[in-house]
């Protein structure tokens, strides 16, 4: 999993 | 950043102005789902709590700004001021049946077991739900206006073209987020049905949209 991403889209 | 994005982003900004703008001008709200209004501004709020945290781009705390002022605007209008054309006894789709299996499923399902990340994927799987009591309401009126089928539409086609936006960005930089891309399809898959009506009956007959 992508641990804490940042999200990026709205 | 990619044209599909941009594309879904402009009709979601178009949906919300075109609902808000019906509301505010027509000084009504029937035929609206003030829950499903709710439930959006809940969706904005429980996603954008890292607007003072994180800086991706101007772009994207603007539009952040933006969906926030313009889905508490809408509930605004619906529950305060017009509070008196709303029929709420159309809209009474129980949001706890809404309510409790997202909160349950983003705290299974998650990214990372932090406030942030529950309360993120919370508002991912809520917004894949979020236009059921809507749904649900023209279902039980058995028609819709004009303006809020175009509503519906743009709403619709925005998370479509955030699917394209996703196909694009896994070929072109791998990226791939599991939990936004099978809820936006869930999403989706709740317009079909709407979006052949909207073309066989709103775009042809230009009038109401009266279900079958």
């Amino acid at each position: 999993h992508a641990l804490n991403m940042a999200h990026d889209e709205l | 950043m990619n044209i599909f994005r941009l594309a879904g982003d402009v009709c979601h900004l178009v949906a919300i102005i075109i609902l808000l703008l019906k509301i505010w001008r027509s000084r009504s709200c029937a035929g609206i789902s003030g829950k499903s209004q709710v439930l959006f501004a809940i969706v904005f709020t429980t996603r954008y709590l890292d607007l003072f945290t994180v800086f991706i781009s101007p772009y994207n705390t603007i539009m952040k700004v933006v969906f926030l002022a313009l889905s508490y605007a809408t509930v605004y209008l619906i529950y305060m001021r017009f509070r008196n054309t709303f029929n709420s006894e159309n809209d009474s789709f129980r949001l706890e049946f809404l309510l409790v299996p997202v909160i349950g499923l983003s705290f299974l399902e998650n990214y990372a077991f932090t406030p942030l990340e529950i309360l993120w994927t919370f508002s991912i799987f809520l917004e894949s739900v979020a236009i059921m009591p809507q749904l649900f309401m023209i279902t039980k009126t058995g028609e819709a206006e004009s303006i809020t089928t175009h509503y519906l539409f743009f709403l619709g086609l925005y998370r479509a073209l955030y699917i394209a936006n996703w196909v694009w960005r896994y070929h072109t930089e791998g990226f791939f987020d599991q939990i936004a891309v099978v809820s936006g399809v869930v999403q989706t898959i709740f317009y079909i049905d709407f979006f052949y009506l909207y073309v066989t009956k709103v775009l042809r007959g230009r009038g109401k949209m009266t279900l079958p």
